[in-house]
């Protein structure tokens, strides 16, 4: 199913921006 | 925008909506979504509930988060490793572009969020599963509710600093949440979910 790995690809990639964003706020 | 762009964008803003207008200290949010296994080994079609999307908020308590990250250093040293790799594949294979995140501990929390996206269930297993089969909700408060639901994934939850785990079944799937705090169970929440991931509301 193709959309499943582009789906945790998108997921993945923000949640380490996020994680950047958090720790850069702390 | 493409279809699945457009999808993808709404699941995690809903995502977001549901923990940010909970009001409570929901940890995190995650869409297993359903898809259909046609190359069932047993010719059946087969619902599979896999990776939809996910929002990964984090403990607001420091303290709880400090205690929340105290693995022993090989398993930090672990887990920096696949943030450091996965840093590196999203951003193209820039190597060697130094970054302060990856070098900083990785919760509890953080890191079951992380490997939840590797995970499926099929239907009627494990946490989501049983609760898209079944139609129903499975709150699970309290770290002794979660060792002694007998699922797997709640019992990983538990060792992960997690002190409450939902499942709410919806229409193409199952919204799960979880916490380090406990948290009772309210309709609210049910409601919130029904009117972010059901069409006919």
């Amino acid at each position: 199913i193709p959309s499943v790995p582009q789906a945790r690809k998108a997921s993945l990639a923000r949640f380490l921006e996020k994680r950047k964003e958090r720790l850069m706020s702390a | 925008p493409s279809l699945s762009q457009f999808n993808e964008d709404t699941l995690q803003q809903r995502l977001q909506a549901l923990i940010e207008s909970a009001g409570e200290g929901w940890t995190y949010a995650i869409f297993w979504q359903i898809s259909h296994d046609f190359e069932s080994p047993t010719g059946d079609n087969t619902v599979v509930l896999g990776w939809g999307d996910g929002y990964y908020k984090g403990e607001e308590d420091k303290e709880k988060k400090k205690k929340s990250s105290n693995s022993n250093p090989a398993e930090q040293e672990h887990r920096k490793r696949v943030i450091r790799e996965l840093n590196s594949l999203i951003s193209g294979g820039g190597g060697g572009v130094s970054d302060e995140s990856n070098d900083e501990e990785v919760t509890d929390t953080e890191w079951f969020f992380l490997v939840s996206m590797t995970q499926s269930f099929a239907n009627g297993v494990g946490l989501p599963g049983e609760s898209f089969l079944n139609s129903r909700v499975i709150w699970l408060s309290g770290s002794g509710a979660l060792t002694g639901s007998g699922c797997e994934r709640a019992s990983q939850g538990q060792i992960y600093g997690l002190q409450t785990m939902v499942c709410i079944a919806a229409e193409n799937g199952v919204v799960e949440l979880g916490s380090s705090e406990v948290i009772s169970q309210s309709s609210d929440l049910m409601d919130k979910v029904n009117s972010l991931f059901n069409s006919n509301n």
